[in-house]
């Protein structure tokens, strides 16, 4: 699991 | 806007081109998931924009035959190695996994930050600075800036919504511009043209 999350910002 | 500001006055006065090519850096560092990842239309025609539109600033200012005249390149004087080293080096050091995708990612996150320094200490040294340029750093600092309102609803209306990373580098790239946002507001205020006290 990415515990970034997902990259959904610019 | 700085485009435009380029294209119709034919100068870049005032631009530095340091920071325009450290944020080309950033968005090829940030935006390489555009090779392996999707998450919309709109996220992907953004990034390519973003790309796109830094490299023609960049082009413009470098290789232009008018345009590369205007600019002042005895001003622009700050050193790339003092900004990019450090972020360099705290990207290897504080990241959420030790991968080359995303400690490039969070090296881009921490150089956007301070990205806009050699252009503040540009316009510390220009005597007029125009309102094309004024508004063009205002535009994005206010961006970025934007982005906490963002950040703040969504943690609070998402479950596991937590960027420690982008939310400290947001905060900090924002109140480096505080200075500027201030005597911003005082000449807007007196309807004044901005000049920046040495």
């Amino acid at each position: 699991e990415d515990e970034t999350g997902s990259k959904d910002e610019l | 806007v700085l485009l435009l500001k380029i294209r119709a006055t034919r100068s870049c006065r005032g631009i530095s081109l340091k920071t325009q090519e450290l944020y080309a850096l950033v968005f090829i560092c940030r935006y390489l998931d555009l090779f392996y990842s999707y998450i919309s239309l709109y996220n992907t025609v953004m990034k390519v924009t973003y790309l796109a539109t830094a490299f023609s600033i960049v082009r413009y200012m470098r290789f232009d035959k008018v345009v590369r005249q205007t600019y002042d390149k005895e001003q622009d004087t700050f050193r790339y190695i003092f900004l990019i080293a450090p972020c360099a080096l705290l990207a290897l050091v504080l990241n959420h996994r030790f991968s080359p995708t995303e400690v490039l990612w969070t090296f881009s996150i921490y150089l956007e930050a301070v990205a806009i320094l050699p252009q503040l200490v540009l316009m510390q040294r220009t005597q007029n600075i125009d309102n094309l340029t004024a508004n063009y750093v205002a535009l994005l600092g206010a961006y970025r800036g934007f982005y906490i309102l963002n950040w703040i609803y969504r943690f609070a209306t998402e479950k596991h919504y937590r960027q420690w990373i982008v939310w400290i580098s947001g905060v900090a790239q924002t109140a480096l511009y505080a200075d500027f946002f201030y005597y911003y507001a005082l000449c807007w205020k007196a309807n004044q043209r901005l000049q920046l006290p040495a």
